[in-house]
């Protein structure tokens, strides 16, 4: 699996995307591509998040990191536009 | 707490808000509810008022919408995200959208309409995410009690910093200087009425707030939840399946839904008193008959709330009619079908079935003395 990338669950790097899309934005939009060979942007973006919900900030998509992902919350984005 | 870049804000102090699109997993009066305790978690924290619209724009439009609905944030179906709200500004600003597709409860099982609600206000009042996981403001859904909730210190910096506090520096006082003593056993009220599931009794510039069964009442200042009323309410009513309530002072009254005002207050010729009454002592809605008493002096009038109309061959002598009452009815509010009827120290206990009352006790009892 990619260097970024804790797990390689496909299902969890789509939500991931949509996820960072949705609420860390401010920096334009994921490649797919990016998901899976890893990039700066997303690097810095997965930092970004782990930082705001006190995470350990690793810049890679963790089991903590993916679980909180994955609950309902408000669609504001955190890092504001 | 985090506020938006350029930190933008309101500049009025009262907000119209409109619910325009309504779920269809909620009734309309839970809604309300909610949204009305949504807004009251931020006014009770800041110099805020929120007045509702029943038509036409207003500061907060809320609605419930599904999928893409014309904003470019379109919703994503059950859970994941539940309702986006903007920050304050003209058109969209303060909007707030529900994702219809959510299952809404007033309780926990689901997603709380008031839990949810009172987080978006704080967007549509400026606040952005919150990083601490204890904050109304924090981004993932935590569900909140309605009932004694209290804005959690981060959220209450937050709105402060935008609006201020409702008093200079000082936490507002929730028992006035000259709070009466309670169980004074001479107490009197000066009004009585239902409101959701609480009773409220109001007596000079104090009002105690109790819930059905339980035994926590508190004193709170009638400024703190009723600015517009401050002291000395005359009468109150609820008419509980619309959810609105009534208060008198002297020759007005004020509409609520919940502890939020509707408009400015209005004359009580709109209920059709003859010109010379100009004060009404108690008033009482009687949900079977669905007429509520009006009481001034020795007399009663009868008002029917369906049509809207005050009743012929009223008024009526109190005393002809609810024998037993003695003294003048300061307050009245019906409980479990019993019309209780405060006069001076003693609440009678009134049975409409045997035109009797059945039981007289202390006033102040009904408070926890």
């Amino acid at each position: 699996a990619p260097a970024v990338f804790a797990l390689s669950n496909w299902k969890d790097i789509y939500t991931a995307k949509e996820y960072l899309d949705k609420y860390y934005s401010n920096s334009g939009k994921l490649q797919i591509s990016e998901m899976v060979a890893g990039s700066v942007s997303l690097s810095s973006k997965l930092k970004k998040m782990q930082q705001f919900f006190g995470l350990q900030v690793t810049g890679k998509l963790d089991y903590s990191t993916v679980s909180i992902m994955k609950k309902p919350r408000c669609g504001m984005p955190d890092v504001a536009n | 707490y985090h506020l938006f870049p350029g930190e933008p804000k309101w500049e009025k102090k009262t907000l119209t808000y409109r619910i325009a699109k309504y779920t269809t997993s909620l009734s309309k009066l839970d809604v309300d509810r909610a949204v009305d305790m949504g807004l009251k978690a931020w006014s009770d924290a800041a110099p805020l008022n929120f007045v509702k619209a029943n038509q036409g724009e207003a500061d907060i439009m809320i609605s419930f919408e599904n999928g893409d609905h014309g904003d470019s944030y379109p919703f994503d179906g059950p859970r994941g995200t539940l309702a986006h709200a903007f920050a304050p500004g003209e058109g969209l600003g303060g909007d707030t959208h529900f994702d219809n597709a959510e299952k809404w409860s007033t309780g926990s099982n689901g997603f709380n309409l008031f839990t949810v609600a009172a987080h978006e206000f704080g967007h549509a009042l400026g606040l952005g995410h919150s990083s601490d996981p204890s904050a109304l403001m924090y981004p993932t859904y935590k569900y909140q009690h309605p009932i004694g909730f209290r804005l959690p210190n981060d959220d209450v910096k937050g709105i402060q910093t935008l609006y201020g506090s409702n008093v200079s520096g000082k936490e507002l006082p929730t028992v006035p200087a000259n709070n009466p003593n309670a169980c004074d056993s001479n107490l009197s009220f000066d009004a009585v009425t239902g409101l959701g599931n609480e009773l409220l009794f109001f007596k000079d510039r104090t009002f105690w707030r109790r819930q059905a069964y339980l035994a926590n009442i508190r004193p709170s200042s009638i400024a703190s939840s009723f600015p517009q009323l401050m002291a000395n309410v005359d009468a109150a009513y609820e008419v509980a399946d619309r959810g609105t309530a009534y208060f008198f002072k002297g020759p007005h009254y004020w509409v609520t839904r919940g502890l939020i005002t509707q408009g400015s207050p209005r004359t009580i010729q709109d209920f059709g008193f003859p010109n010379h009454v100009q004060k009404i002592d108690a008033a009482v809605y009687l949900k079977n008959t669905k007429k509520t008493l009006f009481f001034v002096g020795d007399d009663f009038y009868s008002y029917d709330e369906s049509r809207r109309i005050m009743e012929y061959d009223y008024p009526k002598s109190i005393d002809d009619e609810f024998s037993g009452v003695e003294g003048k009815v300061d307050a009245a509010v019906e409980v479990n079908g019993y019309i209780y009827f405060f006069s001076g120290p003693k609440a009678y206990k009134y049975d409409t079935e045997k035109e009797d009352v059945v039981n007289v006790v202390k006033s102040s009892s009904w408070i926890g003395c």
